[in-house]
């Protein structure tokens, strides 16, 4: 699994 | 998006809310800690800086807004507007020693080394101890008001919901963020005692007092 670059979360 | 993120942005809100209301009708704001509040301005102001550069959605966009507004809101009518209400004989926590560590964290331990990544991860770090003055306050003051109880349930209750998520979206999406992850966990651990002694005082109608 990738780890998140750009944040989506809040 | 997920039912688990939806609930806890929800519980977040809801938080917010509770708050504003609570100091907004009482015209008071005793019994809340103006530094926690101070913490949470800045963990919003460094972690939405990208408010600006990324459209992640609108409901994603109107809910930063929301937090950063009525951050700085609470944050106004705690220090300006009531502070003859403010106790800041109970509110000692020193925050620099939330806010320091943070930054050497986010320097040392981070996903990438540009300044809104760091910046980023410094908001993630100092929103799982931005509570502490809260609760050092409750333990001091020895008691809540149950309309306080009920803003620290919902606080603490969006940061658990949001491990939810994570675990649902590792095993649906094998997607994750460590840094995310383990700091949202002492997060909602922090607010444990906190949950026993609402869950066993405060729904039971009683106020919530700490063992002095």
């Amino acid at each position: 699994p990738q780890v998140e670059e750009n944040h989506d979360e809040l | 998006m997920n039912i688990f993120r939806l609930t806890g942005d929800l519980a977040h809100l809801l938080a917010i809310i509770i708050l504003l209301l609570k100091i907004w009708k009482t015209r008071s704001c005793a019994g809340i800690s103006g530094k926690s509040q101070i913490l949470f301005a800045i963990v919003y102001t460094t972690r939405y800086l990208d408010l600006v550069t990324t459209y992640v959605s609108a409901y994603n966009t109107l809910m930063k807004i929301f937090f950063l507004g009525s951050s700085f809101a609470t944050v106004y009518l705690i220090y300006v507007k009531f502070k003859a209400t403010y106790d800041h004989n109970h509110d000692t926590f020193r925050i620099e020693f939330l806010i320091l560590p943070a930054v050497i964290l986010a320097l040392l331990i981070n996903h990438a080394f540009t300044p809104l990544e760091i910046l980023w991860t410094f908001s993630i770090y100092l929103e799982s101890v931005a509570i502490l003055p809260q609760l050092f306050m409750v333990s001091k003051t020895g008691e809540a008001e149950s309309i306080t109880s009920h803003y620290l349930f919902a606080l603490g209750s969006y940061r658990g919901l949001y491990i939810l998520n994570w675990i649902y979206r590792y095993a649906m999406e094998s997607h994750y963020d460590l840094i995310a992850i383990v700091a949202g966990i002492v997060q909602t651990v922090l607010y444990c005692d906190f949950f026993y002694l609402y869950i066993t005082k405060v729904l039971k109608g009683k106020k919530l007092q700490l063992p002095a």
